[in-house]
């Protein structure tokens, strides 16, 4: 799993 | 980024500058639920944890430096300013902190996607936004008569989070791989908590009169 992916919500 | 990502940044955003609008011109707080704002504030120092460490664009980090600037502004204002803290109403705003904070650092220590320190506390970020807007909420219900600002703080809010929910539902058709059950279901929860307030809102809107909660 590739965090900037999954986080790039605000 | 797809369109309804970007409204909902967007009206997230102008929620936010028209509360500290309303604080630094006016000088006053009168109707804001400081509890409300100081677990916002918790929201997001707990979730852009990684704002130093992980770089996912140039609009990611100018928008969390934002939201975390002009939360801790607000309640920097309200506890510490010495005429706007004064327009505090203390005694109606009784929420208490603990109530919504235990459960949803509980919760996140249990359900989460993976055990780590960063995912556990993203985890419980997520929890806390969806419930953090119930002392405000409360707030309203209490002093019943709501100023205009406040009134569109509050539904620039709501809108926010509903244009988060078409924002999934688009990206999960349209891009591989995305689901995220954690987000979706804290993320609907909070959108539900505005049903009522959003209801009383267009009735005033639509009757042009001021906007009042029932007791």
């Amino acid at each position: 799993r590739d965090w900037d992916y999954d986080h790039d919500e605000l | 980024m797809n369109i309804f990502r970007l409204a909902g940044d967007m009206t997230h955003l102008a929620s936010v500058l028209v509360l500290l609008l309303k604080i630094h011109t006016i000088k006053s707080c009168a109707g804001v639920s400081l509890k409300t704002q100081e677990l916002y504030a918790l929201v997001f120092a707990t979730r852009y944890l990684d704002i130093f460490f992980n770089f996912v664009s140039f609009y990611n980090t100018i928008m969390k430096l934002i939201f975390l600037g002009s939360s801790f502004s607000i309640v920097w204002y309200i506890r510490r300013h010495r005429i706007v803290r004064r327009s505090y109403d203390k005694d109606q705003d009784t929420f208490r902190h603990l109530f919504l904070l235990l459960p949803c650092l509980l919760l996140a220590l249990v359900i989460n996607e993976r055990f780590t320190f960063k995912e556990v506390l993203w985890t419980f970020s997520l929890y806390l936004e969806a419930v953090a807007i119930l002392p405000q909420l409360v707030l309203l219900q209490r002093t019943r008569n709501i100023d205009n600002l406040t009134g569109q703080y509050v539904f620039l809010l709501g809108a926010y989070r509903a244009l988060y929910i078409l924002n999934w539902i688009y990206r999960y058709f349209t891009e591989e791989h995305y689901v995220h059950w954690i987000t979706w279901i804290a993320g609907t929860i909070q959108t539900l908590l505005y049903g009522d307030f959003f209801y009383y809102y267009f009735q005033s809107w639509k009757n042009n009169v001021r906007l009042e909660l029932p007791a």
